[in-house]
């Protein structure tokens, strides 16, 4: 464990807490996709399949428990609360994630670590991870204003993994045969998939102004 | 060590 990975799990940690702060607080859940939080969903259920398998350390159980089971209680309650629920925006979250699902699930028979069960699933979880923020984004730029908890939700969520990215720099120089290029790859791409939003997130923050999308 | 755990990130 190093300071930067750390630093990207308490930041996707956060990135959680805001989310189910904003649903749980206002009651609501405009602006966000339903779309992309059951793709983080999938992500998590299809990366932790050695849950039971392989122990890590307490942190790392912990961890996994817990983005497992808050990404799902999202779900569920953006599908299930009769409150919540009104305030999904059904019809700007028609990004068709199912081809997300599709393609990582080909590419990741394609590249992987081993032809096994558990590494194709590793890999296709670490692939959609990447694309999963894309009907989030989508729908931000339909619905044009984004409030404060979403963007802070989106923020940190983009984040995180710009923090593992220094993780792997530094376990690349720190550790011999250290080569995770399936993950390192993939999260570049993650990262750079919310360069646009980091620039007018910033640009707002800057302005001390709503942060607008341009339509 | 090739035996090490590929996956111990999260």
């Amino acid at each position: 464990m190093n300071i930067f990975r750390f630093a990207g799990d308490m930041t996707h940690l956060i990135s959680i807490l805001v989310l189910l702060l904003k649903i749980y607080a206002t009651k609501s859940c405009s602006g966000i996709s339903l779309k992309t939080q059951e793709l983080y969903a999938l992500v998590f259920l299809t990366r932790y399949l050695d849950l039971f398998t392989d122990f890590i350390s307490v942190y790392n159980t912990i961890m996994k428990l817990v983005f497992i089971a808050s990404s799902l209680a999202v779900v569920c309650c953006m599908r299930m609360h009769r409150v919540v629920r009104r305030s999904y925006d059904k019809d700007l979250d028609t990004f068709r994630h199912y081809f997300l699902i599709l393609a990582s699930f080909v590419l990741a028979l394609l590249v992987n670590e081993k032809f096994t069960f558990q590494e194709i699933f590793w890999a296709f979880s670490i692939y959609l991870e990447a694309l999963a923020i894309l009907p989030q984004l989508v729908l931000l730029q339909r619905s044009g204003n984004v409030d404060n908890l979403t963007g802070q939700y989106v923020f940190f969520l983009g984040a995180y993994r710009a923090f593992y990215i220094l993780n792997w720099i530094y376990r690349y120089f720190t550790e011999q045969h250290f080569s995770r290029w399936i993950a390192c790859v993939s999260g570049l791409v993650q990262t750079v998939l919310y360069a646009d939003f980091f620039y007018y997130y910033f640009i707002s923050w800057k302005n001390n102004a709503k942060m607008q999308l341009p339509a | 060590s090739p035996e090490e755990n590929l996956h111990d990130e999260l």
